[in-house]
């Protein structure tokens, strides 16, 4: 795309150079132009500063910039690079990279270990699992007894403590995540294959003048 | 049956996770 404008990311100078982002992730510049049209869309939803707010994530996510969720709150701390509250562009870019179809799985499966390690302490901790566990039964409107979830809660432990510890650490849960896949599929968006298609408006005005 | 499921299935399915809604206009 030769024509890129340096007025389409004028008045939003902070903003990375596409070509660096793309540099440094899966997409090409083209796709990187187009991620900021929807990085835009969503920065300019509430506070219009070109920064994601958590209340701007959560409109985009849900409709409804109040709607409280363990897991998208998980995933716009991980977005939130610089640990500032907000998610700039460069961090939008390299976040959603994870998420492209053709990035690597081993990288996946980190992100999802840093997503479950709700307090960081480099494991998945039995308690933080009971605490997603209900967070999930909570928004999915279902009810089990207390005995019900430790019955899961343990079940999975079988599976992926290997050492039986109590806590899965990262290599353990490499293992189980690799075993079963399908616990990945959320990390992969296949929107982000044809971003130039889903939002052209950049390549299309880009160079253009006004 | 609880004993059968997998706590990471049942939380990869939070709607929370669904980043595909940041694309929908």
């Amino acid at each position: 795309m030769g024509c890129v404008s340096s007025k389409q990311f004028k008045g939003a100078a902070e903003h990375e150079d596409p070509a660096v982002l793309a540099k440094e992730t899966t997409f090409s510049v083209s796709e990187v132009e187009a991620l900021y049209e929807l990085f835009r869309k969503i920065s300019h939803s509430i506070f219009k500063d070109g920064l994601i707010h958590k209340e701007e994530f959560q409109l985009a996510l849900f409709r409804n910039s109040n709607k409280k969720n363990l897991f998208a709150d998980r995933i716009f701390d991980l977005f939130d690079l610089k640990r500032n509250g907000v998610i700039d562009f460069g961090e939008f870019v390299r976040s959603l990279n994870i998420f492209h179809p053709e990035t690597p799985l081993a990288d996946k499966i980190s992100f999802a270990f840093r997503l479950y390690d709700l307090r960081g302490t480099g494991y998945i901790e039995r308690e933080e699992l009971y605490e997603m566990v209900l967070a999930i039964l909570n928004e999915s409107d279902l009810l089990l007894s207390d005995e019900a979830v430790e019955q899961i809660v343990d079940q999975t432990f079988r599976q992926a403590d290997l050492n039986s510890d109590g806590k899965i650490d990262p290599d353990e849960w490499k293992a189980f995540a690799s075993k079963n896949p399908a616990l990945l599929k959320n990390m992969t968006l296949p929107y982000l294959k044809d971003i130039t298609m889903a939002f052209p408006s950049f390549v299309l005005n880009s160079g253009v003048d006004d | 049956k609880p004993e059968s499921m997998n706590a990471f299935a049942l939380i990869s399915r939070s709607q929370g996770f669904n980043l595909g809604n940041l694309f929908e206009k």
